[in-house]
């Protein structure tokens, strides 16, 4: 974003707006621009580099923390309930899922727990046999708890090494679907007990602002133990997951980047934050 | 809410003639931050409040009112000027069939809203027939001929292998055939920056020339709106927008975002899932809830 080397009187202001337009939020802007500003009226930081390296320390010290000692669970199967809002990508993102445990050489298994919208199941169908991962599935609006407690007896059953359950999108404002997925989530321990072990929160790039009330609202009712960034392919940086995941200790798992079984990455926080700005 | 921010900054100015620049700066600093916590576009932000500094400096002060009130009252009004006034329909003339061609980012409600704007125009008095033009999505023509069966509206029967500028000339036909006068061309979700699938909108629209364009967008969208809109305005010259999941509780700066970088109006909203949750815009009702 800074294109000359030494600070003048705009570097402070273009920063704000390359942090703001990243969607990182005008609080937790002014925050991490506080002690920076400080620094560079103190003449303590001099150029463009030094600004940049401070700014990446200070976003490094918000995210590094939440995702160290944040390994995945030792458990066989490993049950993990993906869950958010309407169109954020969670049927692909477990697509994508299902192909990187594969190549690892885990059995996996699919749980189509989306049971309202209008092809669902035959979307996450499709994604099964392109993966090569086996589905439980139950006819269309049926209840997604008893989908999620068979689909974790039989995983069980079958030796599976992770079993993935797809949830139908809802709005964090939804009461009664909140309501739904505690009922999926009390389903899964039913079958299997201290599951589902894993919970992610699946956040669009594109989303603004309300991704940090979706987040405080999903993570009240089911307890949030990561997330996943879809979308990043786009031009939206998806810098809210930073204030997210700092103020809910909550790690990012994946980052999605395109429409395919390939397109997913591990998290990585120098990369994406270098990316941010 | 703003207004109550306002009224604790403008505490001080009981008493005083007119809104002066000085004393109006830091209630300006609350209404910047208020529109960048609704997600409207930094750039935008600035431009606005320029705006609404010119139009509050020098005004009298009202009895009725307090500063705070006032200033409210000013940003209010400039809000829904800046995203009414514009022609608010579905553009319709001009095709036999009429039709409308959906198109968005990946997700943004376009399938569901084909739905919703079926039974829109069947309420309306028209006759339509909803076209699946996404082969890539999987199952997303399964998704749309499942809703056209549950609203009773006929769907062109599309198939994966088929382009879908291909698809669209032969649904044209198909449709006068079915006795249905305007089509609705669900196109499949794209990133702005995808010059390839962009290229495809833009073959698919000289095909088959629609009668509106209309952008579905993300109520919950940040500061990247001005990027997607502007570049699909710039490749289709969209007739309009319509904002979707706004049953949520996101603020939907976008709306003043998208309306200002490409001058087009919004003409619907999306409420919900279901067919019926589909409503005109309100300029002033979306202002205020900007304004939180
Ligand atoms: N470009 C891009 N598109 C993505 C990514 N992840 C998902 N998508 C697309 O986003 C759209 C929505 O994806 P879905 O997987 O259906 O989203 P969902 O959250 O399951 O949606 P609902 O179940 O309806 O709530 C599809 O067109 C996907 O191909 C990504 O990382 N990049
Ligand atoms: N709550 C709510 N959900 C909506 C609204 N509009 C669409 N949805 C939901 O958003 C999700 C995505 O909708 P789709 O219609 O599949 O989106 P799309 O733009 O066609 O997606 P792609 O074809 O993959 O680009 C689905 O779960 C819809 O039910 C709305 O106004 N409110
Ligand atoms: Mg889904
Ligand atoms: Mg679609």
């Amino acid at each position: 974003f800074i294109t000359k080397t030494e600070l003048t009187e705009d570097s402070l202001e273009e920063l704000e707006e390359t942090l703001i337009t990243a969607d990182m939020g005008v609080n937790t802007v002014m925050d991490l621009m506080e002690p920076i500003t400080e620094k560079v009226n103190k003449k303590q930081i001099t150029n463009s580099k030094e600004l940049r390296a401070a700014l990446t320390d200070a976003m490094l010290d918000l995210i590094k923390p939440v995702h160290e000692n944040k390994e995945l669970p030792n458990k066989k199967p490993l049950v993990i309930m993906v869950v958010g809002v309407n169109g954020v990508g969670k049927t692909t993102t477990i697509g994508k899922l299902a192909a990187n445990f594969k190549k690892q050489g885990k059995k996996v298994m699919l749980v189509a727990g989306d049971t309202f919208r209008a092809a669902a199941v035959e979307q996450l169908e499709i994604w099964a046999q392109r993966t090569g991962v086996q589905i439980v599935r139950h006819r269309d609006n049926s209840d997604p708890a008893a989908v999620a407690y068979d689909g974790v007896a039989a995983a069980e059953a079958r030796g599976m090494d992770v079993v993935i359950i797809d949830t139908a999108g809802r709005l964090h404002t939804q009461v009664n679907l909140m309501e739904e997925l505690k009922k999926i989530r009390r389903s899964c321990h039913k079958s299997l007990p201290g599951s589902p072990h894993e919970t992610w929160l699946v956040i669009d790039a594109n989303t603004g602002q309300n991704a940090v009330s979706q987040a405080k609202l999903f993570h009240e009712a089911i307890g949030v133990t990561g997330m996943v960034l879809t979308k990043v392919d786009g031009t939206a940086k998806g810098g809210i997951v930073v204030s997210i995941c700092h103020d809910m200790d909550v790690p990012i798992r994946y980052i999605g980047l395109g429409e395919k079984a390939e397109d997913l990455r591990e998290f990585e926080a120098r990369e994406f934050i270098k990316a941010l700005f | 809410s703003l207004s109550d921010r306002l009224g604790s900054v403008f505490k001080k100015l009981k008493g005083q003639g007119k809104l002066s620049e000085k004393n109006i700066q830091d209630g300006l600093k609350e209404v910047r931050l208020a529109l960048l916590e609704a997600d409207v576009h930094y750039k935008v932000v600035k431009t606005l409040i320029a705006a609404i500094k010119e139009r509050a400096v020098g005004q009298e002060v009202l009895e009725s009112l307090t500063p705070g009130q006032q200033v409210v009252k000013i940003v209010n009004e400039e809000l829904t000027n800046l995203m009414g006034g514009a022609n608010e329909e579905i553009n319709l003339s001009g095709g036999h069939p009429a039709s409308i061609m959906l198109v968005g980012l990946q997700g943004s409600g376009k399938t569901t809203t084909a739905g919703k704007l079926a039974v829109y125009l069947r309420g309306q008095g028209r006759k339509p027939y909803l076209v699946p033009v996404d082969v890539y999505r999987p199952a997303a023509i399964e998704q749309l001929t499942k809703i056209g069966k549950e609203l009773s509206i006929p769907v062109y029967p599309s198939d994966t292998e088929t382009k879908p500028e291909k698809i669209a000339e032969l649904a044209r036909i198909k449709c006068a055939q079915e006795g249905c006068d305007t089509m609705i061309l669900d196109t499949a979700g794209r990133l702005h920056i995808d010059d390839e699938l962009m290229a495809e909108l833009g073959r698919i629209k000289a095909t088959t020339p629609p009668s509106d364009i209309l952008l579905v967008a993300d109520a919950m969208t940040g500061q990247d709106a001005v990027n997607m809109a502007k570049a699909f305005n710039d490749a289709m010259d969209v007739g309009g927008v319509i904002l979707t999941k706004m049953d949520g509780d996101a603020r939907g700066g976008a709306a003043l975002s998208i309306r200002s970088i490409t001058g087009k109006p919004i003409k619907f909203i999306g409420t919900g899932e279901k067919s019926n949750a589909f409503e005109a815009f309100h300029p002033n009702r979306m202002a205020s809830r900007i304004l939180g």
